[in-house]
């Protein structure tokens, strides 16, 4: 990440937010 | 039924949100591709809850001053906000770019009558790069107030970064750009200026053989 911004992968989000979901 | 569920306030709640791209082989063919999609046209109790996420945690990767999300979420009312996840559909390959149209289309529903405005906001490491704004009235439909904004082109901004963002080898390389790139969607009423909606977009690229997906989370300060 450029200008100081904290990369997505370090911040508190939800695991699912990683987690691509598989249709039907 | 479908509060909690979905992208939605006591107000008004989201329908339909397609951004695609379509080309008219002849005339009586289109090929449609859906970059990313959501459908919300008959959610129900036995959809999941949504997920939660702290605003804070993403305040910066939108605009940070004056009408920024800190302070929408501030001024506005809880449950109007929501974030989602998209990992968008970028497996098109189209050799010429001929009668190309590449556009936006989203609905939205209400028992209420009013005139709305969508605030559409590109953003780049959380500064906004491009806006468009549109206005919409209601049209009456199976008993609710319908506001439909069908085809919107796209901004030449977002055309010229999809195709970029296409000529990139990997898909790492993709989600690195994504990484930086947001949207912030804000519907208010016209007439009295209450927020009734606000969307934050974020991106990765589909690994999926099934076209584009997504999770949505309301958004919260714990």
């Amino acid at each position: 990440a450029r200008h100081g911004q904290v990369p997505m992968r370090k911040r508190q989000l939800p695991a699912s937010f990683w987690e691509e979901p598989r249709p039907g | 039924a479908w509060q909690g569920h979905c992208i939605g306030s006591t107000k008004i709640r989201l329908v339909e949100f397609s951004a695609f791209m379509e080309q008219q082989r002849d005339p009586d063919t289109y090929n449609k591709h859906l970059f990313v999609h959501i459908g919300q046209s008959s959610p129900s109790y036995n959809e999941a809850l949504l997920e939660s996420v702290d605003i804070r945690q993403i305040y910066d990767k939108f605009p940070e001053k004056k009408g920024g999300l800190k302070e929408l979420f501030e001024k506005g009312t809880p449950n109007t906000f929501f974030l989602v996840k998209f990992w968008a559909d970028l497996s098109i390959h189209t050799q010429d770019e001929a009668g190309m149209f590449y556009g936006v289309t989203s609905q939205y529903e209400s028992a209420e009558n009013m005139t709305i405005t969508c605030s559409s906001k590109v953003c780049s490491f959380g500064k906004q790069v491009v806006e468009k704004v549109e206005t919409e009235y209601a049209r009456f439909e199976n008993g609710r107030f319908l506001y439909r904004i069908h085809r919107s082109p796209m901004c030449e901004y977002l055309i010229n970064f999809i195709h970029k963002l296409k000529q990139l080898p990997e898909k790492y390389m993709m989600n690195s750009v994504l990484e930086n790139f947001t949207i912030l969607q804000v519907v208010t009423n016209r007439d009295t200026q209450e927020l009734l909606l606000c969307v934050a977009y974020v991106f990765e690229v589909s690994t999926s053989e099934h076209g584009a997906q997504h999770h949505i989370y309301k958004l919260v300060k714990d």
